[in-house]
């Protein structure tokens, strides 16, 4: 017999439900579905298949298509970048930007790569203190400036820095920001144009509903992002909100954030985000 | 855009005075996108547009309203329900406890507070009870420092408990002393426990659960957990100024068994408002 509209309505609805219970926001669930619908309307349903069955196997295969990354890890971008490696971390407040620069610090020092930290967070109190700490614990320098100095002049300095004494990467921290703010996304806008960053990385976190879908293309369509960081794993979220930012960007997931401490770091695999989601 | 399709809907309903069952299943499927795009829990969705669909089928259109006033009136009326209230704020002596996940705002907010109860008159202070987070006592000392508001804290502590019981001797003139938390979640037993000893100690009149307004499916889970450990008398909901609807505050509201106290709206020390349901309903719905 051919799987028609009718025979999907009751499976469609509850893996619609499932994914949003999984955290995936709703326009992306819309859009995944509605892909899975016509993949499989007029299809042949082989003997015995339950219907069940082939619409939780074509929306694996859907949802694989969204998350997989085709380009280089993030490491090969490292070891391919002409040195200073420039990283720009950008996202919403709070989400995880100031730890997981420092996760990614001593990711890179294991490997044997020279850093140095950019404390572009020259607004928010306690953010200078915050990343100090951090560098200190690291060994790494930290470049800053005063509070109330501009964010693009501390970046810059910590990459004429990094030239001047052969250090291979730069990372850089940035003031958590609203996506709707138009006077700060211009600043980042001019942090992105005169620094020139290799590379501009998201920072998002786990536990984050529909608005990561919002944020992750304001910020896209802003200064363009390269990849995402998606943190705060370990709350036991479910990693739908993955699904949504590779969606909308287009772009990989280089990390999951598990936890504070600096090993809480995993290399983003899809068959562990797969498995969590279809259990 | 998710607004525009239900005022939509809506506009259609406004041409008739009774309610058939196909414009009320066209209607309850836009309030349930609606909701759900807001982050509202989605079994909770699914029971409120049950209920909303029951009663707009079975009541009466009242004489002198159409449709669409009917349907109107029974949505806002079902999240009346659970979102109606406003924590009482007395303007007398108290303990308040800041609690909630990790990065969700209770720093700013435990300032933001202080100015608030300040600003009513009363003698109050902040004392800093994390001793976790690099730099958090920077944060929330210069912070109290650029608005006026006295803070106890000790920088080289690592154990929450005992600044707090020190903080509690110190700041003894002060009538209202806010206490700023490290983040934690549900799975983290240690910091769980942390927060259950910070509570015997302080007696807290407050715990107020802070909330990031983006929270998606989690809110549940972990304001259950806050609930559980320690109880919760209040909700403060922040990150209101982005494009998060806050539809969490649901699941956060019926865990607690508690309300919404406030709303952050910004960064600076005054975004902060009392909670108001009416605004927030009519923007959870679009
Ligand atoms: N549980 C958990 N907590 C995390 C993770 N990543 C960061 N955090 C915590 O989240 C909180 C906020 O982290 P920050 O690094 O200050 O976030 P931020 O994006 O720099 O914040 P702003 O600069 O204020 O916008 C801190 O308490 C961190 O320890 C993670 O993967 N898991
Ligand atoms: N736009 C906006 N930002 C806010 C609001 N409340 C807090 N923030 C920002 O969100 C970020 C995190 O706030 P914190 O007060 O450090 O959060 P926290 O809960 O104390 O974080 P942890 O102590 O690490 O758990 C900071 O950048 C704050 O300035 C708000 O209502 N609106
Ligand atoms: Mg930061
Ligand atoms: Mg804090």
């Amino acid at each position: 017999s051919i799987l028609n509209e009718k025979d999907l309505e009751e499976p469609l609805w509850n893996l619609e439900l499932a994914l949003m219970e999984g955290n995936v926001a709703l326009l992306v669930v819309e859009a995944i579905v509605s892909s899975v619908k016509s993949n499989l309307i007029g299809r042949k349903k082989k003997l015995l298949a339950h219907t069940d069955e082939i619409v939780e196997d074509v929306l694996y295969e859907s949802i694989k298509n969204v998350i997989k990354n085709d380009g280089l890890s993030f490491d090969e971008i490292i070891e391919k970048s002409d040195k200073p490696v420039v990283i720009l971390f950008v996202g919403v407040n709070g989400t995880g930007k100031t730890t997981t620069i420092a996760k990614v610090a001593k990711r890179l020092k294991d490997k044997g790569y020279s850093v140095v930290l950019a404390s572009g967070d020259t607004y928010r109190t306690g953010a200078l203190e915050q990343l100090e700490i951090h560098g200190e614990r690291l060994g790494l320098k930290v470049i800053k400036h005063q509070y109330g100095s501009d964010p693009s002049a501390v970046i810059y300095d910590a990459i004429e820095h990094a030239k001047a004494r052969g250090i291979d990467v730069v990372l850089a921290d940035t003031a958590g920001r609203m996506h709707t703010n138009s006077n700060l996304m211009r600043e980042l806008q001019k942090i992105k144009r005169i620094n020139s960053p290799d590379l501009t990385i998201f920072v998002d976190e786990a536990i984050a509903g529909n608005d990561a879908l919002e944020r992750a293309k304001l910020f896209d369509e802003a200064i363009g992002l390269d990849g995402t960081i998606l943190t705060k794993l370990d709350t036991d979220a479910k990693g739908g909100t993955a699904i949504s930012i590779s969606y909308i960007t287009g772009k990989p997931i280089f990390f999951f954030g598990t936890g504070q401490s600096y090993d809480d770091l995993i290399i983003f695999q899809e068959d562990w985000l797969l498995n969590k989601i279809f259990g | 855009n998710l607004g525009n399709s239900l005022k939509e809907t809506f506009n259609k309903l406004a041409r008739l005075n009774k309610i058939d069952k196909k414009i009320a299943e066209e209607i309850i499927k836009d309030v349930q996108r609606a909701l759900l795009q807001a982050d509202v829990n989605v079994k909770l969705v699914m029971k409120l547009s049950e209920n909303i669909k029951k009663r707009a089928l079975k009541e009466e259109v009242l004489e002198g309203f159409d449709a669409k006033e009917h349907i109107s009136k029974i949505i806002y009326e079902e999240f009346s329900n659970i979102l109606g209230k406003v924590t009482e704020i007395e303007l007398k002596r108290q303990n308040i406890m800041m609690v909630g996940l990790q990065g969700s705002g209770k720093t700013t907010s435990t300032a933001k507070l202080a100015k608030y109860f300040q600003r009513k008159g009363l003698k109050t202070c902040v004392i800093c009870a994390d001793t976790f987070r690099p730099g958090a006592y920077d944060q929330l000392s210069q912070l109290c420092k650029v608005h006026s508001i006295p803070f106890y804290g000790e920088k080289g502590n690592e154990n929450a408990v005992d600044v707090v019981k020190n903080g509690l001797n110190e700041m003894k003139e002060y009538e209202v002393k806010i206490v700023d938390t490290a983040g934690r979640h549900a799975l983290e037993d240690d910091l769980i426990q942390e927060m259950k000893e910070i509570n015997a100690v302080l007696k807290p009149d407050h715990k107020f659960l802070v909330l990031d307004a983006a929270i998606g499916q989690e809110a549940e889970v972990q304001s259950r957990k806050f609930s559980e450990a320690i109880g919760i008398t209040g909700v403060i909901i922040t990150k209101l100024d982005g494009t998060a609807k806050g539809g969490g505050a649901l699941s956060a509201v019926s865990e607690t068994g508690s309300s919404i106290a406030f709303i952050g709206v910004g960064e600076r020390i005054d975004d902060l408002e009392k909670f108001d349901p009416d605004s927030f309903i009519s923007k959870l719905v679009g």
